[in-house]
């Protein structure tokens, strides 16, 4: 008993409720790991680095976390038209602790192969993500959170989410958002989506600033 | 786990002493994915009379070292205590398997000082 409360209280200090049990060992994200070994490779230097800021992204913040996305593809819906793609991004937050201030959100989009093409008529994709109403896909009209186009060259792209987050003041609980790919203009007709179905998985990226260090900037 | 016995008698100064924290000795290893421990030192030693320049001292610690040298019993030796000390990141996982990489401040003593 005696143990089990030190380690609590161990816990509590590096910023735990309890110790966490993982159910399954899910791969490192490469971000992660390129950042941990950065930081345990570079040299001390005399000035201690400022632990409260995350220099990859420049941002405040000393825990950064990436969520897996766990929504489902949803029917695009009738007329299809240009639509190529919609689907449901759901994070689970609910691991945020309480008093952690979100300062930086990533969403990454991951196709399944890395191709290099030139981008042809066909490859110009359109991306608009919306906040996800409990009635179902965005009402036509609606303002989406964020909107892009882009050209699928790459293994992944990256989408900055925090202005549009900061507003949607993310609860601690979780975040749903509907993905929309559509062909952009010009598309050939032929195939106006190729290269929209790759999409092979989808990540958040979030940095968060724990109570300990709002408190430390305070001062 | 602190520094086996060494064969030269420990200076009895003040100085960061090696302490190396394992997770897995205390069961952490199925959560924390790195490290697997590292080393955390602590200060250990006198802060005797009269202070020498590299103990890092304040000149509050010169001054209690001369009443303490006077009247020991009145007043205590100044402390060996942490007077630099650097962060650590942890990757771990959280309850909901997320991977998760925190960065700790003041987890390693670099440099010890009497106060």
């Amino acid at each position: 008993a005696e143990l089990s409360r030190q380690e609590s209280s161990l816990l509590k200090s590096l910023g735990l409720s309890a110790k966490p049990s993982p159910k399954s060992a899910v791969p490192v994200p490469p971000v992660l790991w390129r950042m941990f070994q950065r930081r345990k490779t570079q040299p001390r230097p005399q000035e201690e680095p400022d632990s409260c800021r995350v220099e990859e992204f420049n941002v405040p913040g000393n825990i950064v976390r990436v969520f897996a996305d766990q929504g489902r593809f949803l029917p695009e819906g009738q007329p299809r038209g240009r639509l190529c793609l919609r689907k449901l991004l759901f994070f689970n937050l609910s691991a945020l602790e309480e008093g952690e201030r979100l300062t930086m959100a990533q969403l990454e989009l991951q196709f399944h192969h890395n191709s290099y093409q030139p981008p042809g008529p066909g490859q110009v994709l359109e991306l608009r993500l919306y906040p996800a109403s409990p009635r179902g896909p965005p009402q036509p009209g609606r303002r989406p959170l964020l909107e892009r186009s882009f050209v699928r060259m790459h293994k992944s792209l990256l989408f900055e989410l925090s202005a549009a987050l900061k507003d949607g003041k993310v609860p601690g609980g979780d975040l749903a958002l509907v993905l929309e790919i559509s062909a952009g203009d010009g598309g050939s007709p032929r195939s106006p989506c190729a290269g929209s179905d790759a999409l092979a998985a989808t990540s958040l990226l979030a940095v968060t600033l724990g109570r300990r260090c709002r408190a430390r900037r305070r001062r | 786990s602190s520094a086996p016995s060494p064969a030269v008698s420990p200076s009895p100064l003040c100085k960061p002493r090696r302490l190396y924290i394992s997770f897995s000795d205390v069961g952490w290893e199925n959560w924390i994915i790195a490290p697997q421990g590292y080393l955390a030192n602590y200060c250990g030693g006198d802060c005797p009379f009269p202070l020498a320049a590299e103990l890092n001292s304040t000149n509050h610690a010169v001054l209690q070292t001369m009443v303490h040298s006077l009247d020991p019993r009145g007043t205590p030796q100044p402390c060996c205590v942490p007077v630099r000390l650097s962060p650590i990141s942890i990757l771990y996982y959280d309850n909901s398997d997320n991977v998760v990489l925190r960065h700790y401040e003041d987890m390693v003593v670099d440099e010890c000082g009497c106060r």
